[in-house]
This record gives C-alpha cells, structure tokens and sequence, in this order.
C-alpha cells in the first residue's frame, strides 16, 4: 500500500 | 494540515512575497538570481499540474495558483520590465541551471514511485526544487555583502525547509503508512544546502554586523 497523500503538500 | 506543515507553507509564501513586493516596490533585483527563479518557475510548473487532475482543498489550490503567479511575475519583472531588468546582476549570476535541469529529469526518468507523466514530473519537481537555490547561493557567495531582503528571503526559504522536515516527522509518527523516501532525501538534501548559508547568517545577527559571505 502506498499512501497518496504526499502529494497533498505543496 | 498540522502546525508544521502551515508554518512551512506561511514561511515560503512570504518568502516569495517579499521578493516579489521588493522587485515591485523599489524597482530593482540586484542580488538575486533570475537562473534560481526560473528554476522555481519550473518547479512549480511541473508540480502543480495536477490542479488539472485532482483537487484537495480550497487551500491547496489557491496556494498553487499563488505559487505559480508570484514565480512568473518575479522572472518577468527581471526579464522583461525596463527598468528592473537593468538591476540584474548578469555578468555574476552565470551558473549554467540548465545542468541542473538535464540530471533532475533524467534522476525522475530512473527513480520514481509510478511511471506516469504526471508522476515523472512531480518527481523531477521534487528533485529540481532541491538545488534550485544554488545559482542563488553562488551569486550571494560572489557578491558578498548582501542587503537585508535577499538575506531574508534566502532565511525564510530556510524556514520553510526546517519546517516542512517538522511536518513529515509529525505525519510519520500520526498518519498510517505516511512515507514517501523520495520526498524526504529531496527536502533533506535542500534542507542542507541552506546550512551553511545559515551558519553565516546567525553569525552576523549574533554581532549585529551587515551578513558578509567568505568568498
């Protein structure tokens, strides 16, 4: 599982 | 959103604000780097595509925009208004950025989390932004003394670094499966590069002196 939520930073 | 992660956000966007109502205000850009501007214009350019494809929150998407606005006008300003432009210092900012570029795209092609476009240019996004500040760096090194804005706006960059590397311990130790190695060595390697800026930078503010930089 990879979590997408890095990309929610700018 | 935690206390870190809008630190980190507030410090960068003031970092760019003041340099961009400095450029505006007192019409000139002496000092700083057009080559580690339109690194950044690249960075953000390449990064937020994805305002295209996904949305997060009102926030983010401003934010992007903000980010997006702000670097194209601070290299339009030196590029192209009549009279800032004259202010650049082009014979001292003569890193060559674009060797900066070619490695960080071929560093995105080979290491990666998914191979998609979008994907690819975040990565080289993330790996751009981490030596972006060097034509900066070189140019503060070159001319030495440096006026109290380019000095903050190099400080506040820091900040930015300093609390973004808070944010992620904080998610790590909060959120599940929060890793990303990619981001973390990109920011950590940006983080240190600014270090020893910091190192002169505190030095001058203990002796209350004008920052000077060792040639």
């Amino acid at each position: 599982y990879k979590s997408e939520t890095g990309h929610d930073e700018l | 959103m935690n206390i870190f992660r809008l630190a980190g956000d507030m410090t960068h966007l003031a970092s760019v604000l003041v340099l961009l109502l400095k450029i505006h205000t007192i019409k000139s850009c002496a000092g700083v780097s057009l080559k580690t501007q339109e690194l950044y214009a690249i960075v953000f350019a390449t990064r937020y595509l994805d305002i295209f494809t996904s949305f997060y929150s009102i926030y983010n998407t401003l934010m992007k925009l903000i980010f997006l606005g702000s670097s194209f006008s601070i290299v339009w300003y030196m590029r192209y208004h009549k009279t800032v432009r004259r202010t650049y210092d082009r014979e001292q900012d003569t890193f060559r950025h674009w060797f900066l570029v070619l490695p960080c795209l071929l560093l995105a092609l080979l290491i990666h989390e998914k191979f998609t476009f979008l994907e690819v240019l975040w990565t080289f996004s993330l790996y751009l932004e981490a030596v972006a500040i060097l034509p900066q760096l070189v140019l503060l090194q070159r001319t030495r003394n440096i006026d109290n804005l380019t000095g903050q706006y190099v400080f506040l960059l820091g900040g930015y670094r300093g609390f973004y590397i808070l944010n992620w311990i904080y998610r790590y130790l909060t959120e599940p499966h929060f890793v990303h190695w990619i981001t973390w060595i990109a920011g950590l390697v940006q983080t240190l590069l600014y270090a020893d800026f910091f190192y002169y930078y505190f030095q001058s503010w203990k002796n209350n002196k004008k920052l000077q930089l060792p040639a």
